[in-house]
Parts: C-alpha cells; sequence; structure tokens
C-alpha cells in the first residue's frame, strides 16, 4: 500500500 | 512605507489564481528586492513558493522588511476587479491592519481602491536548501496540464518515470490503465514547444494527481513547466514568470509501505 508523505518529513522548519 | 506598482496588473491576478485553492492564507514578505511567499497546503503535503522580484515592477519602494498575512480567497476577490490590462499598486503602511490595491485601467479614466485587511498567521516555513536532481523536464505547460487532467479522469495518482527514453506518465483505476510517453523533442519551431530531458540517473516516482491538477492552474503564467524529481526528495514543479521570478510548487511522493 502506498502512504502519502508530508514534507515536514523531507524538509525542516526554517 | 510600502509602494509597488505593476504596469501588467493581469500578472498578479494569474499569480493569486494559481495558488489561492491550494492554499487559504500566506504571510507575503516584502523587502527591498521583491516580494515572496511561501506555504504549505493544510495537509502539509504540497508547498507552494512564490517570488517576485523588484525589477519587474514599474516602481517599487520597500523603505524595511515587511511581512503582510493575507487571506488569498479574500485578495483574489479582490484583484478580481481588477481590469486584464489594469495597472495594480499595492500600497501599504507601517504598522497598518489593512493593505491597499489600487487598480489603473490603461488610459486612466477609472481608478479604484480596495482596502482588505490583514490577518495574524502564524505559518510554519520550511527551510529548501538548494537541490541537485536526479531528473529535470522541461516541456509545453499546456500539455503537462493535459496529461494531469486526462489520467485524473482514470487514477488518483501518477508515476512519473524519467529514463533515457523519455519521460512516461502513468496511472491506473478501476476501469484500467493509462501510459503517456514523451520523447525528448527539441526541433521544434517554438523553443517553448520542446520537451527537454536532462537526467543524470533514471527515477520513478509517485504523487496524487489531485495535488499536479491543482498546481497546473499557474499555466496561464508560463508557456513552459519544469519538473525536478530525485528519488528520496518532494518533486519541484516550477513556472517561471518573465523576467521577475517564479510559482514553485513542492509535492510530497507516495511512497510504498
Amino acid at each position: 500500500k502506498r502512504v502519502q508523505l508530508r514534507l515536514t518529513e523531507f524538509y525542516r522548519s526554517a | 512605507m510600502l509602494e509597488l506598482r505593476l504596469v501588467q496588473g493581469s500578472l498578479l491576478k494569474k499569480v493569486l489564481e494559481s495558488i489561492k485553492d491550494l492554499v487559504n492564507d500566506a504571510n507575503f514578505d516584502f523587502s527591498s528586492s521583491g516580494f515572496s511567499l511561501q506555504s504549505m497546503d493544510s495537509s502539509h503535503v504540497a508547498l507552494v513558493a512564490l517570488l517576485l522580484k523588484s525589477e519587474g515592477f514599474e516602481h517599487y519602494r520597500c523603505d524595511r522588511n515587511t511581512s503582510m498575512g493575507m487571506n488569498l480567497g479574500n485578495m483574489s476577490k479582490m484583484l478580481k476587479c481588477a481590469g486584464n490590462d489594469d495597472i495594480i499598486t499595492i500600497k501599504g503602511d507601517d504598522g497598518s491592519d489593512t493593505v491597499t490595491f489600487m487598480f489603473e485601467s490603461p488610459t486612466q479614466d477609472k481608478i479604484a481602491d480596495f482596502e482588505m485587511k490583514l490577518m495574524d498567521i502564524d505559518s510554519e516555513h520550511l527551510g529548501i536548501p538548494e537541490a541537485e536532481y536526479h531528473a529535470i523536464v522541461k516541456m509545453p505547460s499546456a500539455e503537462f496540464a493535459r496529461i494531469c487532467k486526462d489520467l485524473a479522469s482514470i487514477g488518483d495518482t501518477v508515476v512519473i518515470s524519467v529514463t533515457k527514453e523519455g519521460v512516461k506518465f502513468s496511472t491506473r483505476g478501476d476501469i484500467g490503465t493509462a501510459n503517456i510517453v514523451l520523447r525528448q523533442n527539441t526541433t521544434v519551431d517554438k523553443p517553448e514547444d520542446a520537451t527537454v530531458i536532462e537526467m543524470n540517473e533514471p527515477v520513478s516516482m509517485t504523487f496524487a494527481l489531485r495535488y499536479m491538477n491543482s498546481f497546473t492552474k499557474a499555466t496561464p503564467l508560463s508557456n513552459t513547466v519544469t519538473i525536478s524529481m530525485s528519488p528520496d526528495l518532494p518533486v519541484v514543479v516550477e513556472y517561471k514568470i518573465a523576467e521577475m521570478g517564479y510559482v514553485r510548487f513542492y509535492l510530497a511522493p507516495k511512497m510504498e509501505e
């Protein structure tokens, strides 16, 4: 099953 | 004191139309070099980054860096009141809780000003480092919009695969499957009609078509779109705004669990 990742899993808060 | 005069006011109207459905409200960050905006959609799956450089404005004055929180739906309502040929001026005063949009007809015989309430927005700002992408596809924006629309009638997700053969957009749904392959094609009359594939390594990733279709609302801003992909990063879908900047959309992939 494919799950939708979130951007916060790739980028940190600036 | 903030005053930005944009002769091609339709550009700002198009920018708003391209982002307002993805993001409800956003902080506009004004500085002497231009203004920018970064905002994620409510599910934190997609992000829009906008840059409009001061050089693109007829007149640009920003005495000190300032951030204005705006509801994009309300801003869009106001900008829709500007004619497509109108000159748009954005005005703001330090410490004010409103922003003014002034619309001038090209012949100067109609002048309107709309004052919009600002809002406090507690938005999360992501640091997005420059990245080397495995593959960058540049193609006509209308073609990309057509492909996303067509595939969305078949399935919910698109697999975008780049190989040296070309770029393939695939989907599957209850009624069947679809594959659309574009080959590199640089022998065209107009450069904006070309499909150009820069590939360091093959890449194949899966994305939600709902978001891709939302991004294609930026199609009127540019004849071409670039799609940048690496297997371990969100895809970047970029529409360049001639001489001024860009609208970039970032979308997190769907991964096999």
